[in-house]
């Protein structure tokens, strides 16, 4: 699940 | 990273540059929404604010400033520069009804009620549905340039290579992020219609045209 702020993609 | 997401960045990076040599070139923005990219630039803008703030790769720096930069310039083409070859006419998509209720969807659902997430939400559903004036342009106008064709083109399949990229980092990296998932979906539902136009026409060496 995708964490809040990690946000690696464009 | 991975090949599909890769490739998904090449196929945007290409949409972009195809567009602003285009109407560079061409010294027009005839067929071209400038709702749409006006809408590419809100996108950028609000997705990339931790540009400065969240380094993760040269590459994904380098590319963000490049989406950015390139999002403005081409507004700055079709509502300044080449302004007298805007068809205004033909570009009559309310975005409003994208941008309020995309606003208020990212509000309710997110992953984390702060400025910086909710803006991030809001970008990858403004994003999912920013074409459309695009798409409802060329459906008015019932065709489209043959490059303006290619650039919708390889701006729908960054996305749909985007939802591979994401199956392959399910699959290997346990990592799923719902919100891009499902807004991904949506987006490249949107271009199904063009997709299929594009191939049973364009690829033929005719041109796009819809029926209006």
């Amino acid at each position: 699940e995708a964490l809040p702020g990690d946000h690696d993609e464009l | 990273m991975n090949i599909f997401r890769f490739l998904g960045d090449i196929s945007h990076l290409s949409a972009i540059i195809i567009l602003l040599l285009k109407i560079w070139k061409s010294r027009s923005c005839a067929g071209i929404s400038g709702k749409s990219q006006l809408l590419f630039a809100i996108v950028f803008t609000t997705r990339y604010l931790d540009l400065f703030t969240n380094f993760i790769s040269f590459y994904n720096t380098s590319m963000k400033v490049v989406y950015v930069a390139s999002s403005y310039a081409t507004v700055w083409m079709i509502y300044s520069k080449f302004k007298a070859t805007y068809d205004g006419n033909h570009d009559t998509f309310r975005v409003e009804f994208l941008i309020v209720p995309t606003a208020i969807l990212s509000f309710l659902v997110n992953h984390d009620f702060t400025p910086l997430e909710i803006l991030w939400t809001f970008s990858i559903y403004l994003e999912s549905v920013a074409i459309l004036p695009q798409l409802f342009m060329v459906s008015k106008t019932g065709e489209a340039e043959t490059i303006t064709s290619h650039y919708l083109f390889a701006l729908g399949i960054y996305r749909t290579l985007y939802l591979f990229n994401w199956i392959w980092r399910y699959q290997f990296e346990e990592f799923f992020d719902l919100i891009a998932i499902v807004a991904g979906l949506v987006q490249t539902v949107l271009y199904c219609d063009f997709f299929y136009l594009y191939i049973t026409k364009v690829l033929k060496g005719k041109k796009l045209s819809l029926p209006a």
